[in-house]
This record gives structure tokens, C-alpha cells and sequence, in this order.
């Protein structure tokens, strides 16, 4: 469903270049379950930035779902991110003058879903992740770990087919990893697809396949059987 | 050095009360190297910054080195967080409009420090968390890692007898972790305290000594011999 070919990535400072991707080329099928790995500043957050339609690559080809991305207008960019793309930020990226529970509801909110049927939906991934008693809470009333949970909430709530999380545990104690872990492995049981950056290998032995990047290249593109 | 008695604190959020800390009692001394840690939420940050002097407890008492900090004045106790604690945030709080070089030059601008002799140990200490290469750039400008190691290099410019680190390595990948993991030891290998918060069990292992909270309590202390 995503084809990538070519895919460079230069930020412009003055003049500076900073050549974050140096060509990418990455094929994901649907119902893949793939770690993106590799050091800080190797280029993983600009590749997931990317893949969301987020950003613009500098140069190279992405196909999502047979079109081509530089082809669209910037309405079915919007509609891609929002019907069918769920983005975990690794700054968790919420607003701050919202509770938590209008966090994960604004993504309902764009897609025109009926307050009634948004405030159930909003509630069940909020218990899912465990916040069931800090839903009226904005994120600096929250603990990090917290907030971290509010925006894995907010990408899973319009059902997406693709959840993009961008280091989903890093500020998770293991036992809230894990029960994240097995939320995010019953998503893809049904069917949808899983891109995840983590820096810890323990969760990556979640995924079936592990791409490592280096200096804004791919160093190895694995498969694998997880645990 | 450090000595809690009783400490509670209780969030007011209209009728809600949250008890984040509900009688916490720690005595910590020169030279230990502590790691606290604990389920999300279980109050970690709130007794990281009731230890670094950035927030008042609801009750009980806290010595340090000796004096009782409800008695000092704003003065006194902005003097302690500048000169002898280096705190680093878990959302890193950085300012968003400054270069990592002026982030990072801050606290030696506060401590008086001339402007020939505060190049040098910005310098130094951002080669020594390997951002040699990115000093000029804002923290929109960095990858999560990058500004995480921002936040650590702050924390350690102004040569504090007391590091204060909230999950210093929630965005690094292993090897980038294990390089500022070393930089710690070497710090606390020169007489100084480290107290850290990290949900890494690998992390924890440095540390010679062990405090497990859960629902605002302490649970464990346990002493161990470091790897
Ligand atoms: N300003 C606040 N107002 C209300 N509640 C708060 C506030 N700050 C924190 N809390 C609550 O206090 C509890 C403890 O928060 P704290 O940040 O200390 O947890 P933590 O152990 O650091 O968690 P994490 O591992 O997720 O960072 C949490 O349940 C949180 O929701
Ligand atoms: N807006 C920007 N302007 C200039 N350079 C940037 C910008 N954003 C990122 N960079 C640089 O591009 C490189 C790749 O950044 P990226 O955020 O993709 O890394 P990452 O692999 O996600 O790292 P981390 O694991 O630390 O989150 C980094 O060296 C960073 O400094
Ligand atoms: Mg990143
Ligand atoms: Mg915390």
C-alpha cells in the first residue's frame, strides 16, 4: 500500500544543509507490522514525518495505495491523514489549552462524526489506554507517561488502516509498554497496518520486520518472527 | 545531604483532589547514585521537582544539607537550583526561540559566569553529549534525541554536586543512551549525586541503589552493586 523510491530529505539552515534522508526506497504491504530503528538524528522521525503525509520529501517518489502523493491537492492529503492515517508524535504534539478528552476527540470532530457517537468512541479508547480518570485533565495536568497515552488515544480513535507511532513507550514503565503493546498488536490482528519507531529492542521483538536506518540511509531491512 | 520526611503532595483541579505523593520518606547522601522508579503516574516527577526545589509539597518536612527549605527565601532557593542542582526535564523544557547553544549557556549566564570563560564550557559540554554539530540549531530544529541530550548537557554545564534527571534517556537509541550513561559515571565518579528517574531497567542497573514508588508511596529502597 506504500511505495517509497528515491526519498531525500535536505532541511535548509541559512547555509547549512542538513541531508536528513539520503534516498529511501521502502515497500509496505498491507497488514505489515514494522520497527523503524537507528541512532538519534539518523533521519527516523523526517521518514515517519513523510510516510504521514506530514512533509514533503525534497526529492524521490510516494505512492500511497497506487497514487501518486505529489499529484494530490491538498484536500486528499488532509483526507489520507485523517481517514486513514493515525500519527503517535514523538513530542506527543497536543494541544495544551485541551483536556484530554478533547485531544482524542478532535480527530472525530474533523471527520464529521455525531457528538453522540463521538463521545462513546472517545471513552473506549481513553479506558483502553488506561485514563479513564484523567479525561478532564489538560496535559500539564498530566503525568508524561500521561500524555504520551492521550496521544496514542487520539491516533487509534478514527479507526485508522495505518497507526504511525513515533517511539509510542518512551516514557512508559514496562507494564504500561506492554499493556500499550497489546492494544497496538490488536489493532493490527484486525488487519491494519503498524509503523513504529522505538529505540527499545524489547519492543521491537513486537514487529515482524525491522528497518534500520544510519545517517539517513537504510543499513538492514529485516524480517523477522515475533514474540 | 537530602533528607524528606512525610512528604505529600495534592493536586487541586476544582472538587478533584490527585494525592501524587501521599508520605514519602528518603534520606539521600553525597556521592549516591539513585534511580527512582515506578509505574506511569505513580508520582516520579512530582518527587523529582519537590527534590530540585521547582515545586512546594503539600506537607512534610525537607532538609537540605542541613537547612530546612521551607524557611529559605526565593533567593535562597534559586540559589540552590542554580549552583548546586542540574535538573533534566522529562519534556526537556527548553526555549523553543533559542539556539542549543544559548540553551544550554543559560545557567552559567545566571551564575554570573564571564562570557569568554562560558564558550568554553558550552562547548565542552555539548561535544561532550556529541551536538558539536547542530550548537546553532533551535530545538524545532532537532530530533527528539538531540533536544533530550540538549536538556542533559544544560543540566550539567554549571558543574552542580547534585544531577537531577527525569528519563534523561527516553529518546535515545541504545548506543547514543550508553554514551551519556558513561558521562553520568564519570560524573558521579567525581564525588557528585546523581538521582535519576527511568522506566529502562538496562538504565537502572548503573545505579547503585533503587526506589520503587507506586501510587504516591514508596514500595522498595533496595542497595545494589552497580554493573
Ligand atoms: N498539575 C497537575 N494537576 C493535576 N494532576 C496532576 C498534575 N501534575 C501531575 N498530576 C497527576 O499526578 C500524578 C503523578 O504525576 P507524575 O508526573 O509525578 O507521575 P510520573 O510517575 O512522573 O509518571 P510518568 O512515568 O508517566 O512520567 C498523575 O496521575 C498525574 O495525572
Ligand atoms: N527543521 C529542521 N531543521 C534542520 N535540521 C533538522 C530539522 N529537523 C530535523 N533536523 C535534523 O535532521 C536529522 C534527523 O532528524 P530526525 O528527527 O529525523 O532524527 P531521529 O532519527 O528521529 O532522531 P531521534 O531518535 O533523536 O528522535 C537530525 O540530525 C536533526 O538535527
Ligand atoms: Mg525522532
Ligand atoms: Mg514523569
Amino acid at each position: 500500500i506504500i511505495r517509497i523510491q528515491g526519498i531525500t530529505k535536505i532541511y535548509q539552515l541559512g547555509d547549512e544543509e542538513v541531508h536528513a534522508l539520503r534516498g529511501i526506497d521502502l515497500e509496505i504491504n498491507q497488514n505489515e507490522y514494522l520497527a523503524i530503528m537507528g541512532p538519534s538524528g539518523s533521519g527516523k522521525s523526517t521518514l515517519m514525518h513523510i510516510l504521514g503525509c506530514l512533509d514533503v520529501p525534497t526529492s524521490g517518489l510516494y505512492d500511497f495505495e497506487g497514487r501518486n502523493i505529489a499529484e494530490m491537492d491538498g484536500n486528499e492529503l488532509a483526507e489520507i491523514r485523517n481517514q486513514k492515517i493515525g500519527f503517535v508524535f514523538q513530542n506527543f504534539n497536543l494541544l495544551s489549552q485541551s483536556s484530554a478528552y478533547e485531544n482524542v476527540e478532535l480527530p472525530l470532530v474533523y471527520a464529521g462524526m455525531s457528538s453522540g457517537k463521538r463521545s462513546n468512541r472517545v471513552m473506549e479508547v481513553i479506558n483502553q489506554v488506561g485514563l479513564t480518570d484523567r479525561a478532564d485533565h489538560k496535559p500539564n495536568q498530566l503525568s508524561g507517561g500521561q500524555r504520551q497515552r492521550v496521544a496514542i488515544a487520539r491516533a487509534m480513535v478514527n479507526k485508522p488502516s495505518i497507526i504511525l507511532a513515533d517511539e509510542p513507550t518512551g516514557n512508559l514503565d514496562s507494564k504500561t509498554s506492554y499493556e500499550i503493546m497489546k492494544l497496538i498488536k490488536d489493532i493490527h490482528d484486525l488487519g491494519n497496518t503498524i509503523i513504529m519507531v522505538t529505540h527499545e529492542e524489547d519492543i521491537a521483538r513486537f514487529c515482524h520486520r525491522i528497518v534500520r536506518l544510519r545517517d539517513g540511509v537504510i543499513l538492514s531491512d529485516t524480517k523477522q518472527v515475533p514474540e
